[in-house]
């Protein structure tokens, strides 16, 4: 473990916290995508089964099952509890075009053919892609509350410390998995367009306004 | 490519 895997970590667990906290005080879940929070626990489920058959460490477990239990709820909250505030009509992205070429490319590209691994590959593939069709709701309503840009940034800056973390433990450990950095380095990216708004306007008390 | 014996990252 190193600091910028342990700030990863909690810019994650923060993210979820701001998104379950927002949902549940504002009980209305408008502007938040509930494709992407299907696909999110996709990933943990598909990533996390090794729970029940590896022991890393009680962190590990216990972020496991926060991420695990964070990403059901929000789909209760988002379809079920407060599914009147669904924005439907904005949420639109086919999610099927990003779940079919991960699992593919999970099947091609990996570290072993077992069935762990394999989804343990597709859950790294799909989560680099998961932020799109909240991106692309964001892009499509033209804006974001600014509670929804801060859960982005959170959830951003979580897989790009990861990348720190990533270069650390090459250099001090030689240690290095090609899949995650290679996916990861996508992930992050793919925040680059948002991270560039967010600095500059979000933080300067204005609201996120995303070209159409 | 190191083999990952298991993922010990989330």
């Amino acid at each position: 473990m190193n600091v910028f895997r342990l700030l990863g970590d909690l810019s994650h667990l923060i993210a979820v916290i701001i998104l379950l906290q927002k949902i549940w005080h504002t009980r209305s879940c408008a502007g938040i995508s509930g494709k992407s929070q299907v696909l999110f626990a996709l990933v943990y489920t598909a990533r996390y089964l090794d729970l029940v058959s590896t022991y890393v460490s009680l962190y590990n477990t216990f972020m496991k099952v926060i991420f695990l239990i964070s990403s059901y709820a929000t789909i209760y909250f988002i379809y079920m509890k407060f599914r009147a505030t669904y924005d439907r009509n904005h949420d639109t992205f086919r999610i099927e075009f990003l779940i079919l070429p991960s699992v593919l490319l999970a099947l091609l590209i990996n570290h072993q053919f077992s069935f762990l691994e394999v989804l343990w590959t597709f859950s790294i593939y799909l989560e680099s892609v998961a932020i799109l069709p909240q991106l692309f709701m964001v892009s499509k309503t033209g804006e974001a509350e600014s509670i929804t840009s801060h859960y982005l940034f959170a959830l951003g800056s979580y897989r790009g410390l990861y990348i720190f973390n990533w270069i650390y433990r090459y250099w001090s450990e030689q240690h290095y998995d090609i899949i995650a950095i290679v996916a990861g380095v996508v992930q992050t990216v793919l925040y680059c367009d948002f991270f560039y708004l967010y600095v500059t306007k979000v933080l300067k008390g204005k609201k996120l306004q995303l070209p159409a | 490519p190191q083999v990952e014996e298991s993922h010990d990252e989330l």
